[in-house]
């Protein structure tokens, strides 16, 4: 109610913007792209293959009341509620990956054999706030 | 698990750059088993307690592989993977560790007996340190690859013998267990580059008593057409047989290795549970079982 009197005139589309601020943070917690090679790590004389790897990161504000949307526990309002009102040294939650995919990897051992090797949670796929 | 959560503060960048066998080395804290089966763990600890600056490549010397054995290893890498390196999902390949062998350079010496034509043996000695306890042998196979142009043929028929050698108290080298495989390899002219001869069963002894050498000989003999008319030696064909190299297909049931069965298991996270088939009775009866525990929850 008040914040329809402090709201400008504006026109209903614009509203819908004004009302989203309120409803999702500018930056939201979404997944990022980051390709990386790993000769930029000078690993390339012993990682074979793949050449590129995307790891994928998470990033971004997670929203006040967190539902479904990222498949967040209810703990994730109540941590929330406790840095809002109780303590605010108690973190926000925080943008982190839900889940991953594997990746596989061609590598040189160090006595010259070769070994082909399937690696769990190499590259994230998915976010969440917790 | 020690690293897990752990802060990599600069005091262990000291620890991590100190040689693989102190025992200032955390890696050693893993339990043996373990150690090699982080393959990517020790670069990307030293990586992270260094900033980055030293590249791990100049800490620890790496023999280079075998030119063929390479590029057999690059084509399994293109059969069992994307570009950007996400495994296919291939239901029939059940490993996620493929470790190629090349025998050790002091015992690769070819005899060959050319009073009796083209027998090829050879004296292979495999070190399998890196295999990890807790890397399962699927399959293991000797892998030879054909150096020459072979002639124009349909089909070249080959007998390989096997005894793996135990050496005894005084040193000297004694055939405990032998192995014939008999196999036939039917050639398109110069297309087929690898051949796969499969000794899972000679090997699965020897490997799972956990054996860190394996020693054996191998006696290959290849003629010439489909038998039996082919039963002499005297049409033996003439190619250079280089020493096989030894192929474990492997299944890591470590953590940090990718689990297929698992990540199916993973998707199928509620499978829809056959509604019991009972009578409507039964039905109705389960029903307001269900409205119960549901009012009660």
């Amino acid at each position: 109610e008040e914040n329809l009197q402090e709201a400008p005139t504006t026109s209903p589309s614009d509203l819908s913007q004004y009302f989203k601020q309120f409803l999702f943070p500018q930056n939201e917690c979404e997944l990022h792209n980051f390709r990386l090679s790993f000769s930029q790590l000078k690993w390339d004389k012993w990682i074979i293959a793949p050449h590129r790897y995307s790891p994928q990161y998470c990033k971004g504000d997670c929203p006040r009341v967190v539902g479904h949307r990222y498949g967040s526990p209810v703990h994730t309002m109540v941590q929330n509620i406790i840095y809002e009102k109780l303590d605010p040294s108690v973190p926000k939650p925080s943008c982190v990956p839900a889940e991953y995919s594997p990746l596989s990897v061609l590598t040189i051992e160090p006595d010259g054999s070769i070994v082909y090797k399937e690696y769990e949670d190499m590259i994230a796929t998915k976010c969440t706030c917790r | 698990p020690h690293y897990r959560g752990q802060v990599i503060s600069d005091k262990t960048s000291g620890l991590l750059a100190a040689p693989e066998d102190s025992e200032l080395n955390p890696l050693l804290w893993l339990p043996k088993s373990v150690r090699h089966g982080y393959a990517l763990l020790p670069p990307l600890l030293k990586v992270l307690s260094d900033q980055g600056h030293q590249n791990w490549e100049s800490e620890v010397p790496r023999l280079q592989p075998d030119s063929r054995a390479l590029r057999y290893m690059k084509r399994l890498y293109k059969m069992s993977a994307t570009k950007d390196g996400i495994p296919k999902a291939n239901k029939s390949h059940l490993y996620n560790t493929v470790r190629l062998f090349t025998p050790c350079s002091e015992c690769k010496h070819l005899h060959r007996d050319l009073m009796k034509g083209d027998v090829h043996s050879v004296d292979l000695l495999f070190n399998l340190d890196r295999v990890t306890a807790l890397e399962h042998l699927l399959k293991s196979v000797l892998l030879y690859s054909f150096d020459t142009s072979v002639p124009n043929s349909s089909s070249i028929t080959c007998m390989c013998h096997l005894s793996a050698k135990e050496h005894g108290f005084s040193g000297q080298v004694c055939p405990s267990i032998s192995h014939s495989i008999a196999f036939s390899l039917h050639f398109e002219v110069r297309k087929r580059k690898w051949v796969e001869i499969d000794v899972t069963s000679f090997l699965q002894p020897l490997i799972a008593t956990n054996r860190r050498n394996i020693h054996m000989a191998v006696n290959v003999t290849c003629l010439m057409g489909e038998p039996p008319q082919n039963t002499k030696l005297e049409n033996p064909i003439n190619m250079a047989l280089v020493p096989p190299s030894l192929l474990l297909y492997l299944n890591d049931t470590s953590e940090q290795a990718y689990h297929r069965w698992n990540s199916l298991r993973h998707k199928r996270k509620n499978p829809v549970r056959p509604r019991p088939r009972n009578s409507p009775r039964g039905d109705k009866e389960n029903s307001q079982g269900k409205r119960a525990s549901r009012r009660r929850r």
